[in-house]
């Protein structure tokens, strides 16, 4: 039985740039997947972007000394496809009877199409979302899941003038993103624009109830004395049958050392 | 006084929203910005219990008792703010991004932010054109009593001025720049360093973008009184 609770994602990833890769991500996550770092594949920083992951193995100077970034070739010289990259990891999740899990992706750049064990998914486009997919049917059994995850560039990612200046040709504003990968007065372009699964990756188990997005808010009267705490939390029930369920909120405080009050 | 269980029955495969009865504290510890006060935290946690099965879920979440309040000041035009009734003068820094490459860990955000603590600072402002900080950029503003000034992903550079005029209109789908906003609220929300949400940097979304981020993010109703309000509160649902 797995543990309740979540667990990240954030060792053992591999890269490959898409266009060095032949296979599908169907192959990849069942009879094909990468061994190692050998091939188009690299060691990847997880979370990070593209350019942290060819920093790392050395295939692109650091673009923050010197005129180094200006050996780095910008998205809009290379096209999209060349900063469009893999990512692929296992992870272990032995689930019992009526317990769930969702892989969780806190933020992607821009979108992506998440394959596990054979089966896609899509991400959608917008870099400051979330998402979450329920993938209890798609693990296998014996408990060693492959996963792979192929993440596209921001839509316009536009190109850089020759005088530079805020934002480039402000094209990136045209889609959800954080703007500043054009280049401003403070910054050099990013020659990725910052493409990559740039925040955790996690998988969580929940028994057939889950707990999601809590809402604390505080209200305060006769001068701070009486003060209320007030908790919204949305659950979902993911099993066949009506759930009976004890819902519980504990608020303590943390006193000297591993004392608690409650 | 400070546990509370309530029985909840949930229709299969349903999703409800559940409000606690509201729990009562006398005279909690306040949560106070940098050189007010202590950054008092409690740490909240909500499980769920099945019947049949057992702990299905549970999560928990560092909370500080405060209210945040601001206002334009006519005389000025300077946005003057109080936390838990007392004026606060702002000493705030510029945050853009910890690292051009996102390589955003938790020492990098401890470090940075005990700094601007260390520099006598009480806000930093997230520049829109920037990120939406992260839960870890919040979590050590909670413990070193930053406020946080966040603002949403537009700029006067790329939206609507230059010549010609850029992206006039924002970005191109508005329904998912409002998606990711509402998510973004969402995931920070909790936090009690979260002071206030902007639109954008020196320009104002377009109309519709604007009008819809004001209705998400006004104070519900259920939490206007004379007592002056709760936290800020962004009641999205």
């Amino acid at each position: 039985m797995a543990e309740i609770g979540k667990i990240k994602l954030d060792t053992g990833w591999l890269a490959a740039r898409s266009t060095e890769v032949d296979l599908t991500g169907v192959q990849l996550t069942t009879t094909q997947p990468p061994s190692g770092t050998d091939g188009p594949w690299m060691e990847a920083v997880v979370p990070g972007t593209v350019l942290a992951t060819l920093l790392k193995n050395k295939l692109v100077p650091d673009p923050f000394y010197g005129l180094e970034n200006e050996s780095i070739i910008d998205i809009a010289d290379s096209g999209r496809e060349y900063y469009t990259f893999w990512f692929f990891t296992t992870f272990q999740c032995k689930l019992s009877g009526n317990q769930h899990v969702d892989l969780n992706f806190r933020g992607v750049n821009y979108s992506a199409e998440v394959y596990l064990n054979g089966h896609k998914k899509d991400l959608p486009k917008g870099m400051f979302r979330r998402h979450s997919l329920d993938v209890t049917d798609i693990l296998h059994p014996d408990g060693e899941n492959l996963l792979a995850v192929l993440v596209h560039p921001p839509d316009h990612p536009g190109r850089i003038p020759p005088e530079g200046g805020q934002g480039g040709d402000h094209e990136i504003g045209k889609d959800v993103a954080t703007q500043y990968v054009e280049g401003w007065d403070w910054i050099i372009p990013i020659r990725d624009r910052n493409t990559g699964i740039w925040d955790e990756v996690s998988i969580s188990v929940t028994g057939p109830v889950k707990i999601v997005d809590p809402h604390l808010v505080s209200s305060f009267f006769d001068n701070y004395k009486r003060v209320y705490l007030h908790t919204t939390t949305e659950l979902v029930n993911r099993s066949a049958w009506v759930a009976e369920c004890s819902l519980n909120i504990q608020v303590t405080t943390e006193l000297k050392g591993s004392i608690c009050l409650v | 006084e400070h546990l509370q269980t309530q029985h909840v029955s949930i229709p299969p495969g349903a999703s409800v929203q559940y409000t606690f009865p509201e729990l009562f504290f006398y005279k909690p510890n306040l949560w106070w910005p940098n050189g007010m006060g202590k950054q008092s935290l409690y740490n909240v946690e909500i499980s769920i219990d099945v019947k049949g099965f057992g702990e299905s879920d549970l999560c928990s979440h560092h909370f500080g008792f405060r209210k945040i309040e601001s206002h334009v000041d006519s005389a000025t035009g300077g946005r003057l703010f109080k936390v838990n009734g007392q004026p606060i003068f702002i000493r705030g820094g510029n945050w853009i991004v910890s690292d051009g490459l996102l390589r955003l860990s938790k020492k990098r955000y401890k470090t940075d932010i005990k700094f601007h603590a260390d520099m006598n600072f009480n806000m930093i402002r997230c520049w829109g054109g920037g990120l939406a900080e992260r839960p870890e950029f919040y979590h050590y503003c909670d413990i070193y009593g930053l406020l946080v000034w966040q603002e949403f992903w537009i700029t006067g550079d790329v939206d609507g001025r230059g010549v010609p005029v850029s992206n006039p209109d924002g970005p191109l789908d508005h329904e998912l720049f409002m998606l990711c906003a509402r998510d973004t609220v969402k995931l920070l929300r909790n936090h009690p360093s979260l002071a206030l949400w902007v639109g954008g940097n020196e320009q104002v979304p377009p109309k519709d973008i604007n009008e819809a981020l004001k209705n998400d993010l006004k104070l519900h109703p259920y939490f206007e009184n004379s007592n002056g309000s709760s936290n800020l509160n962004n009641d999205i649902s």
